[in-house]
């Protein structure tokens, strides 16, 4: 609204002026010739003059490239994709060259203010035009321009440049909150491109490897649970349509290169992945889980007499970044919990807990997820700290006999089938390599099949474990022990149990997971 | 036990424009800067080819078993690249040196006849990319200020 | 089941960061060196 008469034409004048230059011979290392050529021209069209004015002229000159995207996108008669491809792309190369250099230059090095502050508004525009465009040619919509220009400008501003390297963690910022505001629930035609730009080697290595005291850790964790978030209920569903299985598979090879190149990632933040990812999506939580530490590789589960309590690390807390003491809401309930696991008091609050638990009466979303989660965590956690405080260690003695024991005993009991399989997987999410959560864990859901008051707990229970071997490796460590002992220990006289032999093909998945595990 | 959730229309909505946008996917070099010269063209060769490069094909080790030949294609035809920058670090560990204001590589032929702070004068041979051969220059002043 | 997960184009055996040379979510095979953008001399674009 608002535009001096005559901005248009102006913009679309310099804009071509721009990219004449820009791919000029004479445009001397880096455009730096040419980009003194076009500030000199935008000066005079007085375009410099103000913040307003250059903002405008930036949502101009994005609109002029992405019409002129769609005009060659939708034009292709005679074009192959590379020539469309080439013709597109010389004009938003350019223009993101343009924009890079203006942001380089503005202000006085290194006064990051005013770069970042131009970077934040370029991307915002981008932003705008895009979620505009998205909203109104809704199927017709094209990612191309858009993911050119804020891959080749997240590329140009990540050149081994000292002014851009001083500024590169507010660059980095940047892109992450564009992102996070183009996450696939709000942009789900960008999905693919959006993915494309936060899987980028270059995005990966600034964002968990170069930036310092892993600063950039956490803007990436969320982008991640943007992914998960999106795709979760098609997962949960297995709508596994060639749309949404190239989505999951990409995200996969993410995680794959997580595990691969930062596990200690992956530990930090499985909380938080495993809150959003689907219960049904077991490959993709194993892959989560199977992180561990690069200087704590666990100990060969396979070999035998392995002592889980004389393993070091097994009294080490693992970093956990989510606060999930404050998932567990409403604050009175909250409170309600700490007394009973203080005071043991009042019963009726063990006997609450189901219907606080409820979220619905819907089958299949009857309970708050989240909410088990942080609970089982939670409560676990300060089991942990008050065997410890006596100077113990969590085994099958220490954990029992307390109010921490009846607030798991009490969820394995008197909740259905449902929400015990929330339950057992908020357990079973804690199994991974040798620390005390996996120590606490492990022995709290062989206790709970010890002591189960019923075969169907003691077979949900191995069926929980059980889904999770079954799937393609890998495996988390922690799983691996706590189903060898369950197998092997005479205690729990698993192969007694009828369900072990409820049919054949069972009977045989059972001996052929035992033989791997032994 | 979970089963299905019910989806909701925001749901339905956002797979519709999913799958809209499945029918244009990123391409591998929409990321990368343009190729003016060698363009990604993938071609659909018999299975039996080798369809990834052998391991270890971006070290500088592999790159020294290159021909001279293959090394100036390959700084030529990819510049900007990681493959142009091991192509020029081979052909240096092969002693060839890259002349900033011919643009071109050349490789003492012989003992230079004279050899000053600034230059060395003699024969070299330097690799003619227009006639895609290496070429013989008698006399020729190699002046230290142009070596990269 | 899952998918064998060492089937999509990564080289987990591989002691390397596999970032480096990561062709993207939907790179069937690593990157290779003529796909990787550096910033080379100057001189060294001639064309």
């Amino acid at each position: 609204f608002d535009d001096p008469p005559g901005l248009q034409e102006k913009t679309e004048f310099l804009l071509r002026e721009w990219v004449q230059l820009y791919h000029a011979p004479s445009s001397g290392r880096e455009s730096t010739k040419a980009f003194s050529q076009i500030v000199y021209q935008m000066n005079m069209q007085g375009i410099l003059k103000t913040d307003d004015l250059i903002t405008r002229f930036f949502r101009h000159a994005t609109q002029m490239c992405v019409d002129m995207c769609y005009r060659t996108l939708n034009d292709q008669a005679a074009m192959t994709p590379t020539m469309v491809r080439n013709k597109c792309f010389r004009t938003l190369d350019a223009f993101v060259r343009l924009i890079a250099l203006l942001v380089k230059h503005s202000g006085e090095s290194p006064n990051a203010v005013s770069k970042i502050n131009l970077l934040n508004k370029v991307l915002g525009i981008v932003t705008g035009v895009l979620l505009q465009d998205h909203e109104i040619r809704k199927t017709e919509f094209q990612q191309l321009p858009y993911h050119r220009i804020f891959i080749m400008l997240l590329l140009e501003l990540n050149a081994p440049d000292p002014v851009l390297e001083a500024i590169n963690f507010q660059v980095l910022t940047a892109f992450c909150n564009v992102l996070h505001i183009l996450r696939p629930e709000k942009a789900p035609a960008f999905a693919y491109a959006w993915l494309d730009i936060v899987s980028h080697r270059v995005f990966i290595g600034r964002m968990l490897a170069v930036t310092p005291q892993h600063k950039g850790w956490g803007p990436y964790a969320q982008l991640l649970i943007d992914l998960f978030n999106f795709l979760s209920p098609f997962l949960r569903n297995a709508e596994l349509a060639k749309p949404i299985t190239i989505l999951y598979r990409g995200c996969l090879r993410v995680l794959l290169v997580l595990l691969h190149d930062f596990p200690e990632f992956l530990c930090d933040y499985h909380y938080n992945f495993c809150d959003v990812i689907p219960p049904n999506c077991i490959q993709m939580r194993n892959l989560v889980l199977s992180a561990f530490p690069r200087n704590l590789p666990p100990p060969d589960p396979f070999a035998g007499k392995l002592q889980v309590d004389m393993i070091p690390e097994i009294r080490q807390a693992p970093m956990i970044q989510t606060n999930y003491a404050s998932l567990i809401q409403p604050p009175s309930f909250k409170n309600e919990l700490d007394t009973y696991l203080n005071t043991r008091t009042p019963v009726t609050f063990v006997t609450d807990l189901r219907s606080t638990l409820q979220a619905s009466a819907e089958p299949g979303c009857r309970y708050n997820i989240q909410l088990m989660n942080a609970l089982v965590l939670y409560v676990g956690t300060e089991a942990i700290a008050a065997i410890q405080a006596k100077g113990l260690q969590p085994n099958k003695q220490t954990i029992t006999h307390s109010s921490h024991m009846d607030i798991f005993q009490s969820l394995a009991v008197d909740t259905d089938t449902e929400g015990r399989y929330l339950f057992l997987n908020a357990i079973a999410n804690q199994l991974r390599y040798p620390n005390s959560h996996t120590n606490y864990f492990l022995h709290l859901i062989l206790y709970l099949f010890a002591e189960a008051n019923t075969p169907a707990i003691q077979e949900q229970i191995t069926r929980v474990l059980l889904e999770r071997l079954i799937v393609n490796r890998p495996h988390p460590w922690g799983l691996l022990i706590t189903f060898i002992e369950l197998i092997k220990n005479p205690t729990f006289d698993f192969w007694s149990h009828e369900f072990v032999h409820c049919a054949p093909e069972i009977e045989k998945l059972f001996d052929s997971v035992a033989r791997s595990c032994a | 036990p979970l089963g299905r959730v019910p989806m909701t229309k925001e749901h339905d909505y956002q797979y519709q424009m999913l799958q809209a946008a499945f029918y244009h996917m990123p391409h591998p070099s929409d990321s990368e800067r343009l190729r003016s010269y060698l363009p990604r063209n993938p071609y659909p060769t018999p299975p039996y080819y080798p369809q990834v490069p052998p391991p270890g094909s971006d070290s500088i080790e592999f790159f020294l078993k290159l021909s001279v030949e293959t090394l100036f294609f390959i700084f030529y035809y990819m510049e900007g690249t990681k493959a142009q920058y091991l192509a020029a670090k081979a052909l240096k560990k092969q002693s060839w040196r890259f002349h900033t204001k011919y643009m071109m590589w050349f490789q003492r032929h012989e003992e230079p006849k004279v050899i000053t702070d600034e230059f060395e004068q003699g024969t070299y041979v330097y690799f003619d990319f227009e006639k895609w051969s290496q070429r013989k220059k008698e006399g020729f002043k190699f002046e230290y200020k142009f070596l990269e | 089941q899952g998918s064998d997960l060492t089937t999509l184009g990564l080289n987990l055996k591989s002691p390397e960061n596999q970032y480096l040379t990561f062709g993207g979510a939907w790179a069937e095979t690593p990157c290779r060196a003529q796909d990787i953008d550096f910033y080379v001399p100057r001189e060294y674009l001639t064309n």
